[in-house]
């Protein structure tokens, strides 16, 4: 290097590096990324956009449980192929072996398309399938039953807490929706399409627990 | 807290920007658009480590006491942060979920002499 004649801009360029290189480490290692994601496939912006908007303007409520190590994370629905049963929506998940997650709450959010001026009266039952997607009439749980009452179209969102525990579990989970409507009335229906805006999204806030964290019992 | 000039040698907080398209990190974080990787340098003198505003607790005071009167004690201040705030991140992880935390501690606010 010595015999290199001197260039004031080469000092600049390896701190760049330096502090550059030092922020990769500095958020992958924060983030518990072992290296940056590669995206396997795109969620369309638009979804993105209104499923953030969705959230703001829900208002973000923190337990006593939440603190600065919390993570909420959206997961948009794939759709799975649809059979007499009703409809599945795919979620993909994933973490190393070394991670505990542990699920705070979670809410699916759906967006149903109900004809205009009507107020539709509905049965929605919402099952967790088997890890391999076995749907119909094999290996399923049901996670919720909501009768709920809807006036035109919008966002409905159902708190699936207690069993979201066994998403976290298998690295690929269907949900898959059954959704009676009570009236004469058999249009309606929950909007799920991958390019559309309007893709249903599942939110958890979850907590990373080191292993040999201890909780102590009260 | 003071920041680094071309003129002094004391202890201050360097300010550095990375933005993540210049590392090609902005395909999978949403928010922010980049990082501010702040760090401290600087040399922390006696009269200059003890002084108010620059002793990182009163701690340094009391140590940059007793070096000043000759009292035996080893070692010497650094210059380390002393004021942090987190920084929040939203970002796609590999399944294209988006992923929302509050990392603590991420950008350093201010600097002083241990």
């Amino acid at each position: 290097a010595a015999a290199e004649p001197r260039c004031p801009s080469c000092a600049a360029g390896a701190e760049r590096r330096l502090l550059e290189e030092a922020a990769k480490r500095q958020l992958l290692e924060k983030l518990r990324l072992r290296e940056r994601p590669r995206l396997s496939h795109v969620v369309p912006r638009a979804a993105v956009a209104r499923a953030l908007r969705r959230l703001q303007a829900g208002g973000t409520r923190r337990g006593p449980d939440d603190d600065d190590r919390g993570y909420e994370i959206i997961s948009f629905a794939e759709p799975e192929p649809m059979s007499s049963s009703g409809l599945g929506l795919q979620f993909q998940f994933s973490h190393t072996q070394d991670q505990d997650i542990h699920i705070l709450q979670a809410q699916l959010w759906l967006y149903l398309r109900v004809p205009q001026d009507m107020v539709a009266s509905l049965t929605l039952r919402i099952f967790l399938a088997g890890e391999e997607g076995d749907l119909v009439g094999g290996n399923r749980t049901l996670l919720s039953e909501r009768q709920l009452s809807a006036k035109g179209s919008g966002w409905h969102a159902f708190t699936l807490t207690p069993a979201m525990q066994r998403f976290f579990g298998g690295r690929r989970r269907t949900l898959r929706l059954e959704l009676e409507s009570h009236g004469d009335r058999g249009d309606i229906t929950a909007i799920v399409n991958a390019s559309w805006s309007h893709q249903p999204f599942l939110v958890a806030k979850a907590k990373v627990w080191d292993p040999g964290h201890h909780v102590a019992k009260r | 807290s003071l920041r680094c000039s071309q003129n002094s040698n004391f202890c201050c907080r360097k300010d550095y920007y990375v933005d993540f398209r210049d590392i090609g990190w902005n395909d999978w974080i949403i928010k922010p658009e980049g990082y501010q990787i702040n760090y401290c340098v600087g040399q922390c003198p006696t009269h200059v480590a003890g002084s108010p505003g620059m002793a990182s607790s009163f701690h340094t005071a009391v140590f940059n006491l007793v070096k000043a009167n000759n009292i035996q004690a080893s070692g010497h201040s650094c210059c380390v942060p002393t004021r942090r705030r987190p920084l929040s991140v939203l970002y796609f992880d590999r399944n294209s979920n988006i992923v929302k935390t509050d990392i603590p501690d991420m950008i350093v606010d201010a600097c002083g002499c241990s």
